[in-house]
């Protein structure tokens, strides 16, 4: 049954098309990966691969890497990117080009602000299911937990809280110069 | 890295090793140098909160297995891709008047609670009881989930550590600041869309009440009422 299975086990995918995006947003971007869901070969080599394209100013809001390695190399454009690590030091501030090479650990969090036209790199993770958790946006760490953590642990006002909160709709790509997505402060 | 650690001749029974004091509580970690836990590939920790402490949201690299000792609180979990299930607004609309919050799902602790974490799910516990809660963990740090080194490495989102990750035997050991205070205060206002001045509370800088904090005022989380508990509204 080799032939049948294993033999003929999709090997391949293109993650260069914007129309198999993941995230998408003509003004800012796009992101698309690919795991064992989507190449079931790769369950076998615990790995995974994500295609990133940011245009100018557009930023990945900051997360980190629940449970992979990220090995992110630069394939057009240049980036600003910052890296903190456990101990909450910054580790890389540093703009990034074509051709460079950045590895990120488990953990640490990550934020990447585009420089050029079109910032495009190609991040390999080790993780066949690798996932991530945003530090801002709608679906971050900070927006599912109670304003009174938020309110206790930061030493801010209820409605300083809510802003940190609510105040980013999107969920991976913003603007830099952050006039999208912005809600009343009122 | 695994050499000969599990040529054990002698096993003895283990004390923590370092004590890292709160506002409210403290955390007590086991050298998880010592051979017996190097040979099982985990380490060790304890902490205590004290009434009213809250334990600020920390996320490891290692999946972490907690037993409660004594006490009573509440535990929230912030999982990547789960929605605010937890929601307090009167017409349902969570732009409208009535909002107050939401938040993700919010269990109640007591004595005897087994709780599985897995690595870079970030945990923050309250203890809204009247008695210091308890709870001691296991670190698998020798699971494949754990893609860094063999040590425990936590990863505060608020609060910070003054002593720094005294366990981890760097020769010189600085403070441990939270996740955001290592980013430009203009990052986080860009990303959050929030004043500068915000952001800069995120990091707190001037903070060293730890990782364990005394709650000012109420603390009123979305929750759903324990098994027995009076309900405070009465519907028709």
């Amino acid at each position: 049954g080799l032939e049948e299975t294993f033999c003929t086990m999709r090997c391949t995918d293109n993650l260069d098309d914007p129309s198999r995006a993941d995230v998408y947003k003509p003004q800012l971007g796009y992101i698309s990966t690919l795991n064992s869901y989507t190449l079931p070969m790769l369950r076998f080599l615990r790995l995974s691969a994500l295609r990133g394209s940011l245009r100018n100013d557009a930023m990945v809001l900051p997360h980190w890497n629940v449970n992979a390695n990220e090995i992110l190399y630069v394939t057009n454009g240049q980036a600003h990117v910052q890296v903190v690590n456990d101990n909450g030091n910054r580790v890389f501030d540093q703009q990034i080009s074509k051709g460079q090479l950045l590895a990120i650990p488990q953990g640490f969090a990550v934020a990447k602000t585009a420089q050029s036209e079109r910032f495009e790199w190609i991040s390999f993770k080790t993780n066949d299911n690798a996932k991530i958790n945003t530090l801002a946006g709608r679906t971050s760490v900070l927006r599912g937990l109670p304003l009174e953590v938020l309110t206790n642990g930061f030493q801010i006002s209820v409605e300083e809280a809510r802003r940190v909160k609510f105040n980013t709709l999107e969920t991976t790509l913003t603007h830099s110069s952050g006039q999208s997505g912005r809600r009343s402060d009122a | 890295q695994w050499g000969n650690e599990c040529q054990l001749d002698q096993l003895n029974v283990l004390e923590p090793s370092h004590v890292l004091k709160c506002e409210a509580g403290r955390i007590e970690i086991w050298d998880h140098h010592a051979p017996q836990l190097r040979c099982s590939g985990v380490s060790f920790d304890r902490i205590v909160i004290e009434p009213q402490g809250l334990y600020l949201p920390t996320y490891f690299n290692a999946p972490k297995l907690s037993f409660v000792v004594n006490g009573r609180g509440l535990m929230g979990r912030v999982i990547p891709g789960c929605a605010e299930t937890f929601m307090d607004s009167a017409g349902g609309q969570w732009q409208g008047q009535g909002f107050r919050d939401m938040h993700q799902k919010v269990e109640h602790l007591r004595r005897g609670d087994t709780i599985a974490n897995p690595a870079g799910i970030s945990q923050w516990i309250h203890n809204n009881g009247n008695e210091p809660l308890i709870i001691v963990s296991v670190f698998d740090i020798g699971n494949n989930q754990n893609q860094l080194d063999r040590n425990p490495r936590a990863f505060h989102l608020a609060g910070n550590n003054p002593q720094g990750q005294v366990w981890l035997r760097k020769s010189q050991q600085e403070p441990q600041n939270n996740m955001f205070s290592g980013f430009d205060p203009q990052v986080l206002a860009q990303a959050f869309k929030i004043k500068l001045n915000t952001a800069q509370q995120l990091q707190n800088q001037k903070d060293n009440r730890g990782n364990i904090v005394r709650v000012q005022g109420p603390f009123g989380v979305i929750r759903p009422p324990v098994r027995g508990e009076q309900r405070q509204e009465q519907d028709n």
